[in-house]
């Protein structure tokens, strides 16, 4: 996270900790379902074989802390159909389900976060927190750090793309979030934890997207899935929960 | 004279039928049918020459030494003797048939042709009872001296009960050492009663009835056993048992009084000396089924079915519970329970009791707990719990539009078993709440 400040305990409980091919993020849905990006698990430039152990801890603010919780083992792991780990521009469908092996008591510092009901969570300029154990300006981060963000206007993010010469999807399955003139981004290390959101309405905070990827770090728009867009699937790999 | 082979029926002809008899005949068949049976014949054919007491031709029966009729002329015509539809029978197994004719059929100087006969005879059977009774005929058989049983072809004698058929088939002989009474009510009598009753008598009545059944034995009068003054019962004796013990040794001319013998087996033993003539006993004999003592219950949640007013041998009850109360029979737990009424008059089983159902400890609830809305830790019927999940972090999941608390409230049921009015036996579920941090992230400075 860059420009962020640290989390205390009990900010962002649904935060997780993965380590898998690195760092990574994630949010507990349920009690025994962590959201992520599917990048973290299929990196994009990999080959596709390669198979890494998920690590997934939860329940801290600290790294030291965090890992020294039990790493929660994962009994199952779906990746959405639309990601293509080989095309390293596409981040269509970057999204995953790690269910783990055992549900997880929830506590203080220990949540789930709820997924989104409807398309006002996308109102441009409304502010969303980003959370993450990624790095900050090139330094590893040793706690957990957040920022807040706008959902920025698709069109900015695509003009500013074009402006940057860059062929990446920006499909409708995605938003952006952010500024060029805003220091604070989300960065690497932080793929997979959640674009947060306060529904003062229902008094609920709610994860309208997945850190998933960027130009760089800070004074840019980063891009996130659209989670509205797969509340079916998320249910139906949950089926029966 | 022709025998005829002792068949059970069959016909006799004159010589030549129905051809013209021969003249100069003098023919005698016997026929003798299976010893038992008497002979019955009949004419069902008869033409002979008729004359003036049958002097010229003439057919004769006898039987038993005695003459049955001489006949002579034709069926249905006045002259001579016909025989008509007579039927012959015999007293014993045997009867003669005479044919005799003389050396010519002439009438008026003319020869005239007669058939002759037909006759047919059968065996019937002798009713030797019968001839027994009406003694002033000979007896062909030797009497029974009690009782005659006749049947086709013989009869059996047998005996009155208490004397046993001797080895001749006819003459009884008091026998009474092994009288069996098994119905449920009945008399017991000495032999003869109220004739004075035999010398040098062993008698043994036993009284057998079913389990369950007690015997109550009245004596009748008159009650006559030889006694003497001052020595109890010296010549003969009646001793009666009950279940093998004794209960009393009777003579004299004071009826026993009524007893109850509690119980379904009794033997009655009857001496007597060579001489006497004391008329004897008899007895009634009734049985009364058993009792049982009424069932009590021995706490007030045990309820017994159908109370009957009495119970008796085979009755049985049902005990069962109140509502939230189980029968145990010590500590074993019982589905159901009837006891039966024995035949000794207890009952097969003991009363058992209720206790009250015990739903035992509820089942934890996951993310959340319970609390007693009723005595803490007790699990007996009627007792309540409230199950709540550990908020803010679960949540309870209800349906149907019902609260939290109406979801997480359960009572012991009379089956013994945790349950909530809406959904039954099924714990609630306490599923996470989302997006409710309790340390939210908050920015003051502005």
């Amino acid at each position: 996270i860059i420009g962020g400040q640290k989390a205390k305990l009990g900010n962002f409980p649904w935060q997780a900790f993965t380590n898998i091919y690195g760092r990574g993020g994630g949010a507990l849905l349920g009690d025994r379902w962590i959201l992520t990006a599917a990048h973290t698990l299929y990196p994009k430039d990999h080959d596709a074989q390669s198979n890494a152990t998920v690590d997934v801890f939860l329940g801290h603010v600290s790294v030291e802390e965090i890992t020294k919780l039990a790493n929660h083992p994962v009994r199952r792991v779906s990746i959405h159909p639309d990601y293509r780990q080989d095309e390293s521009h596409n981040f269509e469908g970057d999204i995953a389900l790690l269910e783990l092996e055992n549900s997880v008591t929830l506590g203080p510092n220990l949540l789930p976060i709820c997924l989104p009901d409807n398309e006002t969570f996308y109102d441009r300029g409304l502010m969303g927190y980003v959370s993450g154990f990624g790095i900050m300006e090139e330094r590893l981060s040793y706690d957990l750090k957040f920022i807040r963000l706008p959902v920025a206007k698709r069109e900015a993010c695509e003009s500013w793309l074009r402006k940057n010469k860059r062929k990446d999807v920006f499909s409708q399955n995605m938003f952006c979030a952010g500024d060029p003139s805003l220091k604070q981004d989300a960065c690497q290390g932080d793929s997979g934890g959640v674009f947060a959101v306060k529904d003062e309405n229902s008094d609920r905070w709610v994860a309208t997207g997945i850190v998933s990827w960027g130009i760089g770090c800070s004074r840019g728009y980063g891009f996130y899935t659209k989670l509205l867009n797969y509340v079916d699937w998320i249910k139906k790999e949950m089926e029966g929960e | 004279s022709i025998p005829l082979s002792q068949k059970l029926f069959g016909e006799v002809t004159s010589p030549l039928y129905p051809k013209p008899y021969p003249n100069n005949l003098d023919k005698t068949t016997v026929i003798t049918v299976p010893t038992g049976f008497r002979v019955k014949l009949v004419f069902w054919q008869f033409d002979l020459e008729p004359s003036e007491g049958c002097l010229y031709d003439y057919v004769k029966i006898s039987a038993d030494k005695k003459t049955l009729g001489r006949f002579c002329g034709q069926l249905g015509s006045p002259l001579g003797n016909p025989p008509e539809a007579r039927e012959f029978v015999s007293q014993g197994n045997k009867m003669q048939l005479t044919f005799h004719t003389d050396f010519s059929n002439e009438e008026n100087g003319t020869i005239m042709f007669h058939k002759g006969f037909l006759a047919y005879y059968q065996a019937v059977d002798l009713d030797e009872c019968a001839s027994q009774l009406n003694s002033l005929e000979e007896n062909l058989q030797p009497q029974c001296q009690h009782l005659c049983h006749n049947y086709v072809g013989s009869y059996f004698c047998t005996c009155r009960p208490g004397y046993e058929l001797q080895k001749d088939g006819h003459s009884c002989q008091a026998e009474c050492s092994n009288e069996l009474f098994t119905e449920p009510s009945g008399y017991v009598s000495s032999l003869e009663y109220p004739q004075p009753y035999p010398p040098d008598l062993r008698c043994n009545y036993s009284i057998r009835v079913e389990r369950g059944l007690t015997l109550h034995l009245k004596f009748l009068e008159p009650f006559e056993i030889d006694d003497h003054q001052q020595v109890h019962c010296p010549y003969d004796q009646l001793q009666i048992y009950a279940n093998g013990r004794n209960i009393g040794e009777f003579c004299g001319k004071k009826r026993p009084t009524d007893f109850d013998t509690s119980s379904n087996a009794v033997d009655l033993l009857f001496f007597t000396d060579e001489s006497g003539d004391s008329r004897g006993w008899k007895l009634h004999y009734v049985t009364e089924v058993i009792k049982c003592p009424q069932p009590k219950t021995l706490d007030k949640f045990t309820i017994i079915q159908d109370v009957q007013p009495q119970y008796q041998f085979r009755d049985y009850f049902i005990a069962t519970c109140q509502q939230g109360y189980q029968l145990v029979e010590g500590n074993q737990v019982l589905l159901s329970f009837t006891a039966v009424c024995q035949d000794d008059g207890t009952w097969h089983r003991a009363m058992p009791r209720c206790r009250i159902k015990d739903c035992g400890p509820p089942r934890s609830l996951t993310n959340g707990a319970f609390n007693y809305t009723t005595t803490k830790g007790v699990n007996t019927y009627q007792a309540r719990i409230q199950y709540y999940c550990q908020e803010p972090y679960y949540k309870m999941h209800t349906r149907g539009g019902i609260s939290e608390i109406q979801r997480g409230a359960y009572t012991c049921t009379a089956q013994g078993i945790w349950k909530n009015e809406w959904e039954g036996e099924k714990i609630p579920r306490c599923l996470p709440v989302c997006g409710k941090p309790v340390n939210p992230v908050e920015q003051k400075q502005r």
